[in-house]
């Protein structure tokens, strides 16, 4: 564990209470490497030492008996306010709620379409699901099955496209007394201009209360490159790690939240549609410190 | 990375950074820079740009596969499972080598073997029905080891030579699945066919595509790697660690979501890529 690694700088060092700025800087080195090994973006660790050093050059751990505890709990410290708090999911004005997904292929839209539609429901919501994936073979017969298992309503018109889909979806939930309208979109590319257009046209037609990025917490250094171009393109209100289930260290969320500066709402912790959780800022931290 | 005449400090450092921001990881990009910084003392590279070449000629060495291995589909009659952590392009690519391999003269026959996840199968029969490929399919819920015996059974009867296997993706972390996978295998091998292992990674992904290669091929073996999505931003240069670690070489990468979007492995312009 990273305390460990640093315990044996200091200890190497052997000098309690006496530590100069170069012996900080043979600890950092160790923190740089534990959130390289976690997939942090490279960029988005190099400023996060400078702010750990920041704090690390002062007397409470230059003049401490027991500086490994120092800067580990300093650097526990940033990560946990750079994560921030578990971000609440918003609500519209007026029924329906409209929250879309969007994000790369393969990283748990649909699967995550499902469980968000009955965590509301068993909040008492009625949601909706919209299968808003025109190309990827039985995409839309996926999102139905899972609408079907969960008994929740899915809209699916085949030949209507996305944008149009979606602002129908809001018109129909509205007249059905509906409280959300969750968007499964088809998973893109951040560098695909017609596809990124779509979703910025799907936003433009229903103004959702809620743009979820739904990220694999597998994804390494292109994760700053992806939140970056959806926010810009589209704007993104929240991000949804999946596949927390594995052990994968995660350090893509905290890449993206530094970049985007977007809370991270909801986890995926399984393949089931009761494997979402809240959030829990201390957890992923401890995760991405291995 | 503009060919400097000069190797400076800041080259060293541009070098290592390219290999981080492509998922390298730090082990083995830390492994590369020591022996190229033998080799430049020892004499080699006056420019920066011989530099570069040292190092991309390393990467690429890295990634031959070694001598004598036995081909992926020999001619006999072969099994291929296709195996993954979820969501990372198996049933695409399935679809993808089949067609390949059928338009260059083999007899496919494919296999939904994802009973698991919902329109799993659907989503392999529409595939199949695309490339005019022949699919093994049953209930969702059923056993995916009858599926492969099935397949094994109908390859046999009616001169099919080779059998692309879709499984359900699986976290490597999750005991009940690998077994599965274990008993998947452990039905191919008792038929008496070549059985062949393709594990699929995603280009986008971090360090965790060594734990599961390691996962994967410790319960399963791995023959070869696809890579997939390519075409994104993602530089998937986690390979090096894998293809290393596993002695498994990457034999295609996945381009695009369509049937076509299939590569057979180029390592040089794979290392290429990664300095573009
Ligand atoms: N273990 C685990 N698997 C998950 C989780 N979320 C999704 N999955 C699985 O990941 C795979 C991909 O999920 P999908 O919901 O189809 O992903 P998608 O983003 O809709 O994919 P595209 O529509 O093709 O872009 C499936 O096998 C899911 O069961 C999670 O939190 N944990
Ligand atoms: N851009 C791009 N997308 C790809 C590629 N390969 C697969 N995909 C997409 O990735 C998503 C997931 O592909 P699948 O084939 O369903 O992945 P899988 O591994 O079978 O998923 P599970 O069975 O749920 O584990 C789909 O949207 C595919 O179209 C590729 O090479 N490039
Ligand atoms: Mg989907
Ligand atoms: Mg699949």
């Amino acid at each position: 564990a990273l305390s460990d690694k640093l315990q044996r700088v200091f200890d190497q060092l052997g000098r309690k209470g006496k530590l100069n700025e170069q012996d900080v800087d043979r600890a950092l080195r160790e923190v740089r490497l534990a959130l390289l090994e976690a997939d942090v973006n490279f960029r988005v660790v190099r400023s996060f030492l400078d702010k750990v050093r920041g704090r690390a050059v002062g007397v409470e751990v230059l003049q401490s008996l027991t500086p490994t505890q120092q800067v580990v709990k300093i650097v526990h410290e940033e990560l946990m306010a750079l994560l921030g708090e578990a971000g609440r999911l918003a609500t519209a004005p007026s029924p329906p709620t409209a929250i879309m997904l969007l994000g790369l292929q393969g990283s748990g839209k649909t699967t995550t379409a499902a469980k968000l539609a009955l965590h509301l429901r068993k909040q008492g919501q009625r949601p909706l699901l919209v299968a808003a994936d025109p190309y990827r073979p039985a995409a839309v017969t996926q999102l139905e099955m899972l609408g079907r298992q969960l008994d929740i309503p899915v809209f699916a018109r085949p030949g209507v496209a996305p944008a149009a889909l979606c602002r129908d979806a809001v018109a129909e939930a509205r007249s059905a007394g509906q409280t959300h309208v969750i968007f499964d979109t088809a998973g893109r590319l951040h560098i695909d201009e017609q596809l990124m257009a779509e979703v910025a046209e799907i936003r433009q037609r229903t103004n959702p209360s809620e743009i979820l990025l739904v990220a694999d917490a597998m994804t390494g250094q292109d994760a700053v490159k992806v939140a970056e171009e959806f926010q810009q393109r589209v704007g993104i209100t929240g991000l949804v790690l999946t596949k927390l289930d594995g052990d994968a260290r995660g350090g893509a969320a905290l890449s993206m939240r530094d970049v985007t500066g977007v809370p991270i709402k909801l986890i995926g912790v399984g393949e089931r549609p009761d494997a979402l959780e809240l959030f829990h800022p201390d957890r992923l931290t401890s995760r991405i410190l291995g | 990375l503009l060919p400097r005449s000069e190797i400076t400090d800041d080259l060293w450092g541009e070098l290592e950074e390219t290999l981080i921001a492509a998922d390298v990881g730090v082990d083995t990009t830390e492994r590369l820079l020591e022996r190229l910084r033998a080799r430049h003392a020892a004499g080699e590279f006056g420019t920066g740009k011989e530099l570069s070449r040292g190092l991309q000629e390393e990467l690429a060495g890295l990634l031959r596969p070694p001598d004598g291995r036995e081909p992926l589909l020999p001619s006999d009659l072969t099994v291929v499972l296709t195996v993954g952590v979820n969501g990372v392009g198996k049933t695409t690519t399935v679809a993808k080598l089949g067609h390949h391999w059928s338009r260059s003269g083999r007899r496919v026959l494919l296999a939904a073997g994802d009973t698991f996840r919902a329109a799993g199968t659907e989503q392999l029969a529409i595939w199949a029905d695309r490339v005019g490929l022949p699919c093994v399919a049953a209930q969702r819920g059923g056993d995916p080891g009858a599926i492969v015996f099935d397949a094994i059974a109908a390859a046999r009867a009616r001169g099919f030579d080779v059998v692309v296997v879709d499984t359900a993706g699986r976290l490597h972390t999750k005991t009940n699945l690998m077994e599965e996978l274990r008993k998947i295998r452990r039905i191919v091998d008792r038929q008496g066919v070549v059985g062949r292992v393709i594990l699929v990674l995603d280009a986008a992904t971090g360090q965790n595509a060594v734990v599961q290669a390691r996962s994967f091929a410790s319960a399963i073996g791995t023959d070869a790697i696809v890579v997939t999505k390519l075409d994104g931003t993602a530089r998937g240069g986690m390979v090096f660690s894998v293809v290393r670690e596993l002695g498994a070489p990457v034999c295609f990468v996945g381009t695009g979501e369509k049937v076509g979007d299939l590569a057979e492995f180029d390592s040089e312009a794979f290392v290429a890529a990664l300095f573009a």
